[in-house]
């Protein structure tokens, strides 16, 4: 068990260096294992460097970043672990326009590599963009929802629907 | 493990019969603040077996049942299903379908169902954390979840290596 | 201070049930104290029902109705005790266009009524266009911050730099 | 009480000085991930008197001056002002200008002036938190804060109230 969270941990830890530097159009993160000589109680560190700059604790990064900084760790697990299904809820919400689409960009690849299916909640019109297809929910009767198939244009719409 | 289709009645805001196709790629779900698309995702988080009220956004498991709206009274009920494709250990074959189904009744506690056969809670919780095959079956990033991740102190993140190692 | 306590969360209050219906076009809010006889020690409570819901408890609401709902309680402090300076750091990320538009609305007519100056940090085109003034934040630099004054499609294409 | 200027010197990723008028009306702070808007927040929140670095997402209040980027060795000091124009209770009569200052030096503690006096923490502090006269004298809602206001416990809401009565 031991030896298999150390393969694991390489594993995701060698993603995650390629995703950061994917999501962030440079700058360096990795993975570490702290704390402890034995993985099963080391706790898993997050080592970032934004591109151009310095090397500080991670709780210093701006919302946009650890949004970014966290869909890189979740991605790699994906890579090294796949798994046939992957459900995010508006975790685009912190981005900026640039940001948004170097994230759908690597989650497209993530999908057409691994196989893995994604339901991706939005409010923004660049991911709404790259997704296969879209389902519109709307409250016509107050209070109940209901599912609909939409185009993009239907989409872009509905967020301004009250 | 494929997952195919998720089905809703009765659950939070999804009063009437509502299924979603999952099908290859990328889907998209859309829609104005307080629509209901995260509770759909907790729908999907709910008939795998989630315990926590907490992590539905409710202080009791009853919460989830429709609550009525200004035109319709409450529900006694809320259901979903979410149909899956084998392989799946012990349970179907490839190609096979799977049905997973949760029932909440008001005053009574779930009811889980693998292909309609009653099953504990414990069984369908297994059969989405295989963890002897070290395989997954899924991840859902909750909203405003994924920051936290950042956040988190080093040895709650290790927990989620665990979990996919 | 008991009796300014309670002065103070009836005028709260009333402002709060005023700026709710406003903000969510509809549905009713109020405060309420409770859990103790003596306001020094009682809890306040927030009591929310969207337009065409029904009463349920405040946790339940969307990510964001939350945000409105916040929203129309920090108003309403600065409309029973106002205060010459509110800033507010990306509160309208998980707004939809709609609800954008009610909160920029609400918060221009509370700088005019109450005279307070707002900093208004956002990502939103809809929000920046109800602004006096934009100020831009570049790194031009790697790492180093400037401020700098823009126009509105200055601060658009902003967003999208990285 | 008015607040009219706020200069930065060496705060976070704010290197050189800089100086944002706060005029009248809504003022927009826009820019893309990372560049400085919530560290500009939080170069207020510190010069009026916060004693938390963890309200700053630093784990030490050393964290705030300028830790150098690629091109940049880091810097020995951070300073922060604040303009102000009065009436002030004590300090400033009406139309009258205050200047809040606060310094970090490494290795150092942080040192606060009033119109270039040295003063302590708590003067800055009760400046800012008039109790007795009623009067709040700034909100500063942080990135991701809003949506907590509807989660936080009630008696953590109510002491919103005895600030603000
Ligand atoms: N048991 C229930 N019965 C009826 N309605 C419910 C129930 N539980 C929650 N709701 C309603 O569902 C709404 C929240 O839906 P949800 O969180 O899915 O919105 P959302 O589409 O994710 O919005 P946002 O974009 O703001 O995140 C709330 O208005 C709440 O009143
Ligand atoms: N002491 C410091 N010296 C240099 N840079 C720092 C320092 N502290 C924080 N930073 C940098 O400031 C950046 C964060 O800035 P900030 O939080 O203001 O961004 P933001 O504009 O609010 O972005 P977002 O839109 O994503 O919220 C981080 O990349 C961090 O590395
Ligand atoms: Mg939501
Ligand atoms: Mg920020």
């Amino acid at each position: 068990a031991r030896v298999r969270l150390l393969e694991t941990f390489r594993a995701v830890d060698g993603h995650f260096r390629r995703l950061f530097a994917e999501l962030f159009g440079g700058g360096e993160g990795r993975l570490e294992l702290a704390g402890a000589d034995d993985p099963r109680v080391a706790g898993l560190e997050m080592v970032v460097r934004p591109p151009g700059k310095r090397l500080q604790h991670a709780g210093l990064l701006s919302g946009g970043e650890k949004s970014l900084a966290g869909l890189a760790l979740v991605f790699a697990f994906f890579l090294a672990r796949p798994a046939p299904l992957c459900v995010l809820d508006e975790v685009d919400a912190a981005l900026d326009d640039a940001n948004v689409v170097r994230f759908a960009d690597v989650m497209a690849r993530i999908a057409r590599t691994t196989g893995t299916r994604f339901l991706v909640v939005t409010h923004h019109p660049l991911t709404m963009a790259r997704m296969d297809r879209l389902y519109g929910i709307t409250m016509a009767e107050e209070g109940v929802s209901r599912l609909v198939s939409v185009r993009l244009d239907e989409a872009v719409a509905l967020r301004a629907s009250a | 493990m494929k997952f195919t289709r998720l089905a809703l009645s009765g659950f939070k805001s999804f009063a009437d019969p509502t299924e979603l196709a999952i099908l290859d790629g990328l889907t998209g779900i859309v829609g104005p603040n307080g629509c209901g698309k995260s509770n759909l995702v907790e729908a999907l988080r709910w008939v795998m077996g989630e315990g926590s009220a907490r992590q539905l956004r409710a202080s009791g498991m009853e919460e989830v049942i429709f609550a009525g709206s200004r035109w319709r009274p409450p529900f006694d009920a809320a259901e979903v299903a979410l149909q899956l494709e084998g392989p799946v250990e012990g349970l179907a074959g490839p190609g096979e379908e799977l049905v997973i189904a949760r029932r909440v009744v008001r005053g009574e506690g779930s009811v889980y169902r693998i292909n309609g056969r009653e099953a504990r809670a414990r069984d369908v919780r297994t059969l989405f954390a295989d963890a002897s095959s070290g395989a997954r079956s899924a991840a859902i990033i909750g909203q405003g979840a994924i920051a936290a991740l950042v956040d988190v102190r080093p040895d709650e993140r290790r927990r989620l290596l665990e979990e996919a190692a």
